[in-house]
């Protein structure tokens, strides 16, 4: 589904470079469900952002369903991103100006979606998410887990076919924590294909298959669960 | 050291009010080791914030080292903040157009520190959150456990007697989150009060004194390690 071949990230600031992906060639399957780990500044946002279209890698292949993705132009790719992705971002990018369900509804809106549809797929996500009497509110006044939960919902509205997500439990108590997992898995076996970041052990256990990243590089792949 | 006397907090929007606090009393004593835990929305970055001087309560009392905080004007709970309190923010606050090193040098730059002597503080905290390498760099070029570790160090510059972190290792791997463990350790022996909020158990093991918050009150405190 997403392939991955010899993709190089290197960030240049000055005279300075940062290698943070090394060759990675990593194959995802459809339907299959991945935990990635590893140490803080192994690569593991970079290589979310590079599955996800939201940056281009340095050398290397990327193909996405079928689509090389390095051969297409950058509204195709945001297109690409808009139909097919959700992706759920380590500092959530809410828009501050929005409200919790306009946030949730924008990826709609950008599709083309009638208002009154828009409307209700947000506010059905707001309620799965245990938001709905908070739907009117900015994101500065929700806590750092129910804005981690509005990021999570944005990222589902558009029944994207593959799911990225960069520690989405991260700032939730754990009972929450099994709450999204359990939502992130029920999408697993309705046929998305999840690839999540994380550092925690119980919530990498939800995964099918491990993959652990150190300098810039895939150290080792697990099976099983 | 600090002390809470029946804290409410209130926040208001529009027409809906949303009681974050109800009633808290508690009392932190000079060198405890405090992690304060629950469920998302029950209230621990609000009990924070307020501890911090970052927001007054709605109604209730708030002793701070013998000081009415209450009866303190703006000015004056400013330099409260800035002499006696580190702040770790659960987004982690970080000015974008200041560097690494600028970053962490802020609270001393307003404390009229000398540049030679700030820049030295600034690149001594670096080094012990694994962040020599990158001192020049602003945060959007870090990831984000090394944003987290760049806050956690800035909150530490000027030296506080105590220590308020708002889920310091939510975003960085296990082992670092072992290492900022140490270090927190290592200042509560020194004799700093250190309250923390997170949602991992292992973390929370460290501290000696456990506050589970339910709905904006206090369920219960737990003692011991
Ligand atoms: N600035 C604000 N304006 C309005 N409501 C707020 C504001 N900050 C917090 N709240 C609300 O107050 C309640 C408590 O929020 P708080 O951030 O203290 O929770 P929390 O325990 O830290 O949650 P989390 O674990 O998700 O970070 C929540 O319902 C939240 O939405
Ligand atoms: N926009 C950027 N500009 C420059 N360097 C960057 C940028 N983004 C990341 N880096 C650097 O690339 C390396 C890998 O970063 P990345 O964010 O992928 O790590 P990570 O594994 O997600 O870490 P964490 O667990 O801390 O979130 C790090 O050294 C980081 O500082
Ligand atoms: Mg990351
Ligand atoms: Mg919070």
């Amino acid at each position: 589904e997403a392939c991955l071949r010899e993709v190089c990230k290197v960030y240049r600031m000055g005279d300075q470079e940062v290698p943070a992906l090394r060759g990675v060639s990593v194959e995802f399957d459809p339907g299959s469900f991945w935990a990635v780990m590893g140490p803080s500044g192994s690569g593991k946002s970079t290589l979310l952002n590079i599955l996800g279209c939201l940056d281009r890698p340095t050398s290397g292949r990327y193909l996405l369903q079928g689509d090389d993705v390095g051969a297409l132009d950058d509204d195709t790719l945001s297109e690409l991103r808009l139909r097919r992705l959700g992706f759920v971002f380590q500092s959530f990018n809410l828009i501050p100006q929005l409200t919790v369900e306009e946030n949730i509804q924008l990826p709609l809106y950008y599709l083309g979606w009638e208002p009154e549809k828009s409307i209700e797929r947000a506010r059905e996500l707001a309620a799965k998410f245990d938001l709905a009497d908070r739907v009117g509110h900015r994101p500065t006044e929700l806590s750092g887990g129910q804005q981690q939960r509005v990021a999570i919902a944005r990222a589902l509205a558009n029944d994207p076919s593959i799911i990225l997500a960069d520690e989405p439990t991260g700032n939730v108590d754990s009972r929450m924590g099994g709450e999204i997992m359990q939502i992130i898995s029920e999408l697993n076996r309705s046929g998305k294909t999840i690839i999540m970041v994380t550092h925690e052990p119980h919530i990498a256990a939800f995964a099918r298959q491990r993959l652990y990243m150190k300098d810039g590089a895939v150290e080792h792949i697990e099976e099983g669960r």
